[in-house]
Order: C-alpha cells, then sequence, then structure tokens
C-alpha cells in the first residue's frame, strides 16, 4: 500500500533525512531464512523532524525493557532494514556488544547522532539497530560500502565519541556479505583494535 | 546543499519542547 508522504509540520525541525522506525521479533527455534526474517519485520512508522521524532519514540518500549530475541531499527526512509536491500547490498555494520542494562541508553544515543548528522560520511549511514539477546544486548550501525575503509573508520570514531566508549572496547565489523553467507548477524566478525 | 546539523544538547532542549510533547 502506498503511504502518505511525512513531511515535517509547522514550526518544526526538519531532519537531514527522514526515518523509518521497525520492529522484528524471532522465535529462536525458527529459521531465519530471508523469508521468514522478512515476514517478522513490521514497519512502525516514520519522521520527518526532530518533535515528531520525540513524539514517537516517547511512545516506544525502551529496548531494555523488551525480552526475549527482538531488535529495533531506524533506517532511512526507502531503506529495508535487510542485508539483500539494493542500499545494503554492498555494505557492512559496525557491532558493539553490551552487557545487560545499557541498551536503552546506548541505543538514545546513537540515535540522536545519527539524526543530528554527527557521523559526517556523506550519504554512507543506512541506520542504527538495537538487537536484545539472552545474554547481552548488541547495538549496530550500517554503512553503505563495506570496503571504504575511511569511512568505517570514521563511523568507528564517532561511535566511540558520541557513545563514549572505554579505549578498550572491543568494535567488530561485518559485511553484509559475510552475514548472508553463514547466515548470521554477529557471528565471525572481524574485530577493530 | 547544507546539511542539517544537530548536536545531542540541541536535540534533549526539543524534546521539552511543547511541540513534540
Amino acid at each position: 500500500a502506498k503511504r502518505k508522504a511525512v513531511t515535517p509540520g509547522a514550526g518544526e525541525h526538519p531532519l537531514q533525512y527522514n526515518y523509518t522506525f521497525w520492529y522484528s521479533r524471532r522465535t529462536p527455534s525458527r529459521p531465519a531464512n530471508t523469508q521468514s526474517y522478512e515476514q517478522n519485520i513490521k514497519q512502525i512508522g516514520t519522521v520527518a523532524s526532530v518533535e515528531q521524532f520525540w513524539r514517537f519514540y516517547s511512545h516506544l518500549v525502551r529496548p531494555g525493557d523488551l525480552t526475549g530475541h527482538s531488535d529495533f531499527h531506524l533506517f532511512k526512509e526507502g531503506i529495508k532494514p535487510m542485508w539483500e536491500d539494493e542500499a545494503n547490498k554492498n555494505g557492512g555494520k559496525w557491532i558493539i556488544r553490551l552487557r545487560k542494562g545499557l541498551a536503552s541508553r546506548f541505543w538514545e544515543n546513537i540515535i540522536l547522532a545519527m539524526l543530528g548528522e554527527q557521523f559526517m560520511v556523506g550519504e554512507e549511514i543506512c541506520g542504527v539497530v538495537v538487537s536484545i539477546r539472552f545474554q547481552e544486548d548488541i547495538i549496530s550501525v550500517w554503512n553503505k560500502t563495506a570496503s571504504d575503509q575511511a569511512t568505517t573508520a570514521r563511523i568507528r570514531d564517532t561511535l566511540r565519541r558520541v557513545l563514549n566508549l572505554p579505549p578498550s572496547t572491543i568494535m567488530e565489523y561485518k559485511t553484509h556479505t559475510d552475514s548472508i553467507k553463514d547466515n548470521s548477524s554477529f557471528r565471525n566478525t572481524k574485530i577493530a583494535v | 546543499g547544507t546539511r542539517i546539523i544537530y548536536d545531542r544538547k540541541f536535540l534533549m532542549e526539543c524534546r521539552n519542547s511543547p511541540v513534540a510533547r
């Protein structure tokens, strides 16, 4: 179905891009093939201004209060949070693993950095994801071109700054091609020191 | 074109504006 275009309201502060929130939840026993992933991922809203963002965000459950195997995704409008999307297929993501209890704060800070255009990498950012898992939570930042090392380095450094990460924090990068190959988001990553 | 950049402090201030609530 065609959706009505989302635009900033009168007197609101426009964002550089419109962003769409998505939510997904998986029963761990079911196979995570592309079809079931696409069926499980639900578009929940699009925002075009700072004020629209806050109105929407304030009604969302905080990721730290979610249970089970679930994800919030915030992507530029028009980009599906899937490896196979045209905007993602040559891309990859930075991964930060968090101990339980930190996800809500990190999620908010990373969203604000993306909405405020703090990464300074042109059109490269596709979106951000918070993944709630049983033992740990994971924040990821997706960009368009996995092979562009200047861009990925700049994203990594911005993440360290906006999330105030200690220098010892392990950061991992994984290309979506590798994720498709081993059908896993967070296994077999490359560790950057 | 010009890029619309907001720092965290500004975005947090907008959170409390009447339009955002």
